[in-house]
């Protein structure tokens, strides 16, 4: 299918072109029948100055209005977003116009990011902290092993 | 009415992302 | 009804129809400037004829009569135009999502969906906190039964080097060699009892 860019300058010749048509020199001399009369090749030259300058002046806008649009880029650039979108049948999300609940759901990837960032150094930490807490164990095992010990040469040498 | 409706569209263009960025930097910093 | 066409604004960065109405008037403005170029060049050309009797009444006459059908037509004609450009053109399909908005189809969160997920966060952060200052007193810890440990050692190192007086000085086992001491200090004090008790 024609991209959006050529369908618009399709659609303003068309514009042009039926405009031309309805504004036929026969129209024009008709309007202006005793100049006609008086200078026909006159008449003649005059619709089409006329003509061409409507059409260039016409042209030279829709081309003033693209650029300052960026409208071939933007219409380009569109028709890639429709062509991807081709499969997705039903409509698509829209701003729902409650700026607090269009906003968090560009939230969320990143949540979910920190949120598994976070699971990883709870567990991380948990995992070392375990690692700590048997030696702390062994640690209380061992002290408790040295009271004994020296309890036992106490009374012993008691 | 169309100066509101551009004005309305270019902000739920471009302010989300502004958001994030806010968001991001908590986020990190909080990291950190 | 208006359709504000706002999605195809945040496209585009204007709305659509503030696009044709530009287009419109420079159009309209064209044809009503080209129509009194026109008459003034007429005008010109007569003034080249002083006995032609056409009054520039007549020509304006003349020129507004083919302007107003060329208005007429002109607005027939561009809205054919304005309604396939807006259809076509410069419209978002509805099935269409812009691409800084795809992130609402890959996360549709709803209200309840979000609160949760932040306070899962929350709980995650509490949680983390709580192992980190666990951690901390753990650490703490370890550097105390390090310094307890160090002392008790000591406490058995100080034992051992008793024993070790005893050994060097011929008492391996302090118990038996304290018994045989009280025993030789009683057989010493029954000796001196005895010898005491000879010598009065």
């Amino acid at each position: 299918a024609p991209g959006r860019a050529q369908v618009f300058a399709a659609v303003v010749d068309t514009f042009l072109e039926k405009l031309v048509t309805a504004g036929s020199y026969q129209r024009f001399a008709n309007c202006y029948r005793s100049f006609y009369k008086l200078q026909p090749e006159m008449t003649r030259s005059i619709y089409d100055q006329l003509v061409s300058q409507l059409q260039t002046s016409i042209k030279e806008e829709i081309q003033e209005v693209k650029d300052e649009g960026n409208l071939d880029m933007l219409f380009n650039s569109l028709d890639k977003i429709v062509e991807e979108a081709k499969d997705h049948k039903e409509p698509a999300w829209r701003p729902s116009g409650i700026p607090e609940e269009d906003v968090r759901s560009a939230m969320v990837p990143y949540l979910l990011k920190h949120r598994s960032y976070l699971r990883k150094v709870l567990k991380e930490k948990e995992e070392e902290n375990r690692k700590v807490a048997e030696s702390v164990l062994a640690g209380r095992e061992r002290i408790a092993e040295l009271q004994q010990l020296i309890q036992a040469r106490k009374l012993a040498w008691q | 009415f169309d100066e509101l409706i551009v004005e309305t569209a270019t902000k739920r263009k471009q302010w989300p992302k502004k958001i994030l960025m806010h968001a991001i930097q908590t986020m990190k910093a909080e990291q950190e | 009804s208006v359709n504000p066409m706002a999605y195809e604004a945040q496209f585009f960065g204007f709305t659509p129809q503030t696009c044709m109405l530009r287009i419109y008037t420079a159009f309209q403005d064209y044809l009503f400037e080209m129509m009194l170029v026109v008459e003034r060049v007429i005008l010109k050309k007569l003034d080249g004829f002083p006995g032609c009797k056409i009054s520039p009444c007549q020509i304006r006459k003349s020129t507004e009569k083919f302007l107003l059908f060329m208005k007429d037509h002109f607005d027939k004609l561009f809205s054919k135009m304005e309604e396939v450009l807006l259809q076509l053109v410069l419209n978002i399909p509805e099935n269409v999502i812009l691409p800084e908005d795809k992130v609402h189809e890959q996360y549709p969160y709803t209200k309840e969906q979000f609160q949760a997920l932040q306070e899962e966060i929350q709980q995650l952060q509490q949680q983390y906190r709580a192992e980190a200052s666990a951690g901390q007193a753990l650490q703490a810890e370890l550097e105390e039964q390090k310094a307890v440990r160090a002392e008790l050692e000591k406490i058995l190192q100080w034992f051992d080097g008793l024993d070790n007086i005893c050994r060097e000085h011929g008492t391996s086992n302090f118990k038996e060699s304290f018994a045989f001491l009280t025993q030789n200090c009683k057989k010493l004090q029954a000796v001196l009892k005895d010898v005491e008790k000879k010598s009065k």
